[in-house]
């Protein structure tokens, strides 16, 4: 799956 | 969140706090790359831009201020407030050869060619060989300070705990992201010669001294 545009990690 | 990613945050965490300590308390940075330090703060700059435009959790806009924060700390107390125990003689690799080819290549391989993403992609890159400065410096002085190594142990440990999460991601969310994976692995081989000198040596109670 694309990865997310948005990262939620740091 | 999963328990690997919380260790490896509390363990990064745990890294730029012993550093920002070792420095702080014993009012000397020598033995400390500046130059990685400088690679570090433009690591979270670039990558943390995104806490001007969306909001993840009170966990993530903290801790990326924490991290910014204890950065630029870090690199001001090294370059003015304790600059006479810098040790530039054998800080000397030189970063362009790792800066200017990353950035090359955050613009060819990335996931969407918008600013803020290409940008998060340079930073990603350069976390990965940011450490290489240090590492450099530690093997023309020989040897490292026993706290510099407990630095360098939970900072390598905070990305092979990372490479845990993104397998735990992958498997229960389907979650996958190459660039970070990629980078990541390659970001922890770096540490491997190390680790293999801190276990073997340091949890010894010896001194980290190279060659071995």
């Amino acid at each position: 799956s694309a990865p997310p545009l948005r990262h939620d990690e740091l | 969140m999963n328990i690997f990613r919380l260790t490896g945050d509390l363990s990064h965490l745990a890294a730029i706090i012993i550093l920002l300590l070792k420095i702080w308390k014993t009012r000397s940075c020598a033995g400390i790359s500046g130059k990685s330090q400088i690679l570090f703060a433009l690591v979270f700059t670039t990558r943390y831009l995104d806490l001007l435009t969306s909001f993840i959790s009170l966990y993530n806009t903290s801790m990326k201020f924490i991290y910014i924060g204890c950065a630029y700390a870090t690199v001001y107390m090294i370059y003015a407030k304790f600059k006479a125990t810098y040790d530039g003689n054998h800080d000397t690799f030189r970063v362009e050869f790792l800066v200017v080819p990353i950035g090359g290549l955050a613009f060819l391989v990335n996931h969407d060619f918008s600013p803020l993403e290409i940008l998060w992609t340079f930073s990603i890159y350069l976390e990965s060989v940011a450490i290489l400065p240090q590492l450099f410096m530690i093997s023309k002085t020989g040897e490292a300070e026993t706290i510099t190594t407990h630095y360098l142990f939970f900072l390598g440990l905070y990305r092979a705990l990372y490479l845990m999460n993104w397998i735990w991601r992958f498997y229960f969310e389907g979650f996958f992201d190459m660039i970070a994976i990629v980078a990541g692995v390659v970001q922890t081989i770096l540490y491997c010669d190390f680790f293999y000198l801190y276990v073997t040596k340091v949890l010894k109670g010896k001194k980290l001294s190279l060659p071995a």
